[in-house]
């Protein structure tokens, strides 16, 4: 079964799986311990050491298991966890289980251009107004019409007594937003990197007052980014390219690494993202055999009552027109040829005396006869006419 | 009736040289 395709061959809308997409993946992070050594971290010693690689260890279990931040003995006291998932992903939830006492204050931020900008998602913390500025999550969600970076108020207890970060994309956006019609929503659950701030360590007080600290590490482990690879509808799978990229196997006439875009001979009509109710697959365009590029025209598009904008471009096997559909100057259609044969323009062949021109009907392939001329290439004196040695006036009436 | 085709050997191109189609 293709789930991008109707089994009567009609294209639909079609997503990759749910994945861990932080799976496997590099995790930058700020702050790690074991460099100097210490007698609790090493990170010459694969025993002793809490890299942050063991945030996103893909299978088998690692011991120890945890990332451990340095030592923070004095302000900042920030330490952030990045990682770069490689390709557009839609969000849907964001986890970290903390190894220790968490923080009580962290944010949450995405990119959606690989790393050169942030934007925060979400923030925790037990004092929202003092650390972020914010006032504390309603409820009932965003109160906006749109979602937003919210500031909830703690972390998630586990039943073994430890927490967990836990974020969902749905507890930032209003109720009854939806995914497929809400372009506000597409763009706030994208997102190439996903940064965690551990902003204020739980054990310390007066954050000011570096001499009255206590030496404390951030130690986290199981970092997920659940999402989707985004293809904007058009492919239900991503593979690695030969360069080791994720990509979307892209559908419906599209491509590009999110299939954002239509292929150079899909342009028939503009490209949109795929819904539940419509597919919008990017249409060839209609050529008839006889070009190979196209381009697409917003007033043709339009003019069409947006159904079909596209401009064959070169057309070959001297045929013309938007669509290739009729024979360049010289040329006429031959009747028993379909129009997509490449023979289907005969040259009009016109006499090049006893014809007025070279065009020819398109239709018949009768040249325009000098006076007493006839025939389909205007080659013969008409009944009447006989040949003169005039080559501007070929036939000449019989005396 | 049948005309036969033009002969193009018997036209006379001393005064049309300038139209006289490439062999």
């Amino acid at each position: 079964a293709d789930p991008c395709h109707e089994e009567g061959g009609a294209p639909r809308a079609c997503v990759p799986g749910l994945v861990n997409a932080a799976l496997g993946r590099e995790v930058l992070a700020s702050s790690t311990c074991g460099q100097p050594p210490t007698q609790a971290c090493d990170s010459s010693d694969p025993r002793r050491a809490h890299p942050a690689a063991l945030l996103t260890l893909a299978g088998g279990t690692a011991s120890p298991v945890c990332w451990r931040s340095d030592l923070l003995t004095q302000a900042p006291l920030n330490v952030s966890l990045t990682v770069p998932l490689g390709k557009t992903f839609e969000l849907v939830f964001v986890s970290l289980r903390f190894c220790s006492t968490p923080p009580t204050s962290v944010a949450l931020l995405k990119s959606q251009d690989h790393g050169r900008s942030w934007v925060p998602l979400g923030f925790f913390s037990s004092c929202c107004g003092l650390d972020y500025g914010r006032l504390p999550a309603p409820a009932n969600g965003p109160a906006g019409p749109g979602p937003e970076a919210l500031c909830f108020p703690e972390l998630q207890t586990q039943p073994d007594g430890g927490s967990l970060l836990a974020f969902s994309v749905q507890d930032s956006s209003p109720p009854g937003l939806d995914l497929d019609s809400s372009p506000v929503l597409q763009d706030w659950v994208t997102a190439t990197d996903i940064r965690i701030v551990l902003t204020r360590p739980a054990m310390l007080g007066d954050t000011s007052d570096s001499e009255a600290m206590v030496p404390y590490s951030y130690s986290a482990a199981e970092l997920q980014v659940g999402g989707r690879c985004k293809c904007n509808g058009h492919a239900s799978r991503c593979l690695l390219d030969t360069q080791g990229h994720l990509i979307c196997d892209c559908r419906h006439g599209t491509e590009g690494p999110d299939c954002g875009r239509c292929k150079p001979f899909y342009c028939d009509r503009p490209w949109q993202r795929a819904t539940a109710r419509e597919a919008h697959a990017c249409l060839a365009c209609s050529c008839n055999g006889h070009a190979r590029r196209c381009r697409f025209n917003m007033e043709l598009y339009r003019l069409s009552g947006r159904r079909s904008g596209g401009v064959c471009l070169n057309c070959r096997h001297n045929t013309a027109g938007r669509h290739c559909h009729y024979c360049r100057e010289g040329f006429y259609r031959d009747p028993g040829r379909a129009p997509n044969d490449r023979r289907a323009c005969r040259a009009c062949d016109c006499h090049p005396v006893g014809a007025a021109g070279k065009t020819c009907n398109q239709t018949t392939g009768q040249c325009p006869c000098k006076d007493g001329v006839t025939g389909l290439t205007c080659n013969r004196c008409a009944p009447g006419f006989q040949q003169s040695r005039s080559p501007v006036a070929p036939c000449v009436k019989t005396p | 009736e049948v005309m036969p085709t033009l002969d193009m050997a018997l036209f006379d191109w001393t005064d049309y040289e300038d139209l006289k189609p490439e062999a």
